[in-house]
């Protein structure tokens, strides 16, 4: 393997964004880019990754790989990068480690660190392909406020969304509070726009710690993807340049 | 209050 990153922040951002919810993963290399699946220890969230070979120039993977990382180790190490550094992975067949440089592109500063590769049993989930019933894009600040807040007075989001607009409503011990969004279209920012889809009415519950923890990724995407259907998984995507992305699915809570 | 489902019951294993 051997794939440069023009921008180290992308990786630093990615990482940053996952790691409190995963630590050990594996991160599976083949000709379509890096890919990496992994589930939260209770098994209610799951981090969804694809790096397209495309983000990267060059790319080369001439065999499947899958690098074994702990990422509180790949935390310390990308430390080391700043944002503009322009950054390699490389690694060996069958490798023990893999290898990052990081290059500064207006000095002679070359850094470069090798990590050593765990062996992971990561048990890999079939994700179905949904048609989800409401699909909710928004600016990533707004969600990012949106989950904040709410976080502040309960547990739990209740998120509706009807042809009239999207609805957060939370209920806690000191009281309750809700954010209505309608579809909006800003005609000087498209980026703050907010666009919704909708095939049918959906309403579901779900746990605000997990979302206040997918928005860490924020920074990697002015605007995020909602998608719901009852009883289903909720999916947050946050899209990334040349169709890379990284895709948080979190599992609803059901019943009384 | 409702319950937190895992996603063991949505996503299928291999």
């Amino acid at each position: 393997l051997e794939a440069r990153l023009e921008q180290a922040a992308m990786l630093k951002r990615v990482v940053d964004a996952i790691k409190d919810l995963v630590q050990d993963c594996n991160f599976d290399c083949n000709d379509s880019g890096i890919a990496l699946q992994a589930m939260d220890n209770s098994h209610v969230a799951l981090v969804s990754m694809m790096l397209k070979s495309e983000s990267f120039s060059p790319f080369r993977c001439d065999r499947n790989i899958a690098l074994g990382i702990n990422l509180t180790s790949l935390t310390k190490v990308l430390r080391a990068a700043q944002g503009d550094d322009i950054l390699t992975l490389k690694a060996e067949d069958a490798p023990d480690v893999v290898n990052l440089t990081f290059e500064s592109p207006e000095s002679d500063r070359l850094s470069e660190y090798d990590i050593k590769l765990m062996d992971i049993d990561q048990e890999h989930l079939g994700i179905p392909d949904t048609e989800y019933a409401a699909t909710i894009t928004l600016p990533s600040s707004e969600f990012s406020r949106i989950t904040r807040d709410l976080s502040a007075l309960s547990e739990s989001v209740a998120i509706e969304c009807t042809k009239e607009g999207v609805k957060f409503t939370c209920t806690g011990d000191i009281g309750n509070g809700s954010v209505s969004l309608r579809q909006h279209t800003n005609v000087e920012n498209d980026a703050k726009s907010v666009d919704i889809s909708l095939t049918e009415p959906v309403a579901l519950t779900f746990s605000l710690k997990y979302l206040v923890n997918f928005c860490k990724a924020a920074g990697l995407s002015d605007r995020v993807r909602l998608c719901l259907s009852n009883e289903v998984p909720l999916l947050v995507e946050y899209g990334l340049s040349n169709n890379s992305y990284l895709r948080f699915y979190l599992a609803p809570k059901i019943g009384d | 209050g409702p319950k937190q489902q895992t996603l063991a019951g949505f996503f299928s294993r291999p």
